[in-house]
This record gives C-alpha cells, sequence and structure tokens, in this order.
C-alpha cells in the first residue's frame, strides 16, 4: 500500500 | 597519514553491524574532525549518514584528508578477526591502496595485524540541508525495535501517528492488523526509559517496513533513538554515540 518515495525527490544530488 | 585507535574494537564493530546489511559499498572520509561516511541504499530510499567525532577515539590523526572506500562484507569479515575489547587502530597511507587494521589485547600483549584492500568507489553524494521537521520522538531504542518487529509481521508498511499526547504505530495486513500506542513519560531515574515528544504539528507517515528492519540494527549503539518526522521530507532516525552519531534517512510511501 502507498507509492515508495525515493530520496533524489528530496535531496539535490552533488 | 591516518592513525585512528578505539579504546575497543567493540565499537567499531557494532557501528558497522548496523549499516552493512542496508549498503554494501561506502566512503569513509577522514578528516581532523574524524570519520565520516554517507552511502544510499541501492532502491535510493534509506541514506544511512555516519559521522565519529574526534573525541570518540583514544587517538586520533589525519595529517590531510583521506578517502577509505571499503567493501563492507569485506571490512567485518576483518572486523570478526578481533576481541570486542581489544584495542582497534585503522592505520592508512594519504593515497592509500590498503588499510592497515591493528587489534591490541594488552593485557596478553597480543597484536594482531590484517590489510584490507581498498576499492575506488564512485557515488554522488545527496545534499541534506536543514530541514524543518514537524514531530520529534526520543524513545527507548529497544522498544522502537520491538515495536517495528512486531508490525512488520503484519504488512510491509508501517503508519507512525503523532499527536500532542501520544505516539501510535500502526500495520495492517492480510492477516489482520495491530497497533501499539505509547505516551510520553519522564523516567527520572532511568532517563534513558523516558519517551519524549515535541510537536510542531501532528504528523501521519507511512513507512517501508523493510526499511525501518534495516534501520533498528543500529539499537546496539545507543539505549535511546530520536526520530524527527516531516510530511515534507525524509524522516530521520538518529543513534547517538559516546562522540558523533548514525543517522538513517527514510523516504516515506505516500498514497496515490
Amino acid at each position: 500500500v502507498g507509492v515508495q518515495k525515493r530520496l533524489d525527490s528530496f535531496f539535490k544530488v552533488q | 597519514m591516518l592513525e585512528a585507535k578505539f579504546t575497543e574494537a567493540g565499537l567499531f564493530k557494532r557501528i558497522i553491524d548496523s549499516f552493512r546489511d542496508c549498503v554494501q559499498l561506502i566512503n569513509f572520509n577522514c578528516s581532523e574532525k574524524g570519520i565520516a561516511a554517507q552511502a544510499v541504499d541501492d532502491s535510493r530510499v534509506l541514506l544511512v549518514s555516519l559521522s565519529i567525532n574526534v573525541e570518540a577515539f583514544e587517538e586520533f590523526r589525519a595529517d590531510r584528508n583521506i578517502v577509505l572506500g571499503c567493501d563492507l562484507t569485506n571490512l567485518s569479515k576483518i572486523l570478526r578477526c578481533g576481541n570486542n575489547s581489544d584495542n582497534l587502530t585503522l592505520i592508512a597511507e594519504d593515497s592509500p591502496d590498503s588499510i592497515l587494521i591493528l587489534f591490541e589485547d594488552t593485557k596478553r600483549d597480543r597484536v594482531s595485524e590484517y590489510s584490507l584492500k581498498l576499492m575506488e568507489i564512485e557515488t554522488d553524494f545527496l545534499e541534506i540541508s536543514d530541514m524543518k521537521y514537524e514531530s520529534y520522538i526520543t524513545m527507548p531504542s529497544a522498544d522502537f525495535a520491538k515495536t517495528v518487529r512486531d508490525l512488520s509481521q503484519l504488512s510491509d508498511s508501517i503508519n507512525i501517528l503523532v499527536t500532542k499526547d501520544t505516539i501510535k504505530f500502526a500495520a495492517e495486513g492480510d492477516i489482520g492488523s495491530g497497533s501499539i500506542v505509547v505516551k510520553p513519560f519522564t523516567d527520572l531515574d532511568h532517563p534513558e526509559n523516558s519517551i519524549k515528544v515535541t510537536i510542531e504539528k501532528p504528523v501521519d507517515l507511512r513507512f517501508g517496513a523493510k526499511y525501518l528492519n534495516d534501520i533498528i540494527k543500529g539499537a546496539s549503539l545507543s539505549d535511546t533513538i530520536t526520530i524527527k518526522l516531516s510530511e515534507e521530507a525524509p524522516a530521520l532516525f538518529q543513534f547517538d554515540i559516546s562522540s558523533g552519531n548514525l543517522q538513517f534517512y527514510l523516504a516515506p510511501k505516500f498514497d496515490e
């Protein structure tokens, strides 16, 4: 249940 | 040159054991401040961030920034060769292709020495700016670990709902459902048993049980866990060590 979010949608990749 | 001595090998072993199941390869960045590392799991849902400050070591010296790229499976094979009560020293040259790991049993005058080949690991670095959280929980890490283990039997997702005076963990699956409700309280004699909740806004979040089960391996590092939650950002689960901490950032699940 629910869609798993990825960290990339919150954090900037350096 | 790097020379980093832990009074007890057991501490470094426990740190590595806390995240070696969710990430395989990691760069340890050694500097005058201590040792720091960051890695994301393959599914890019869970981020591990470690910092061991200089004060956590019996002796520490890093003349310049040194990167130690390690395969954690191999590192822990070597760490298992030492006893928990041994002194453990990590020694590396400035641009090392291997690291020396030294165990010293000072009582028996026994020294064992291992060399571990390092790897060049290319990773992107996720920039975590100061995030704003809406709820903060501090609770015994063993209680949190049991809660996660118990509720994972029911579902692959666990909900965490925080209001002013209640934390509710809940799971619902094919075989049924379960919930665990805890309330803030203060144990003056044993502060580590206390449960503290600070909220700016109630939160209701859902997380993958698989990842929470990775996170609770950090419970061996600290009697307490601090959890910071926000509807807008990955949750932060933090275990403090003597000087430094191990943090897990976990992206939530959302309803479609």
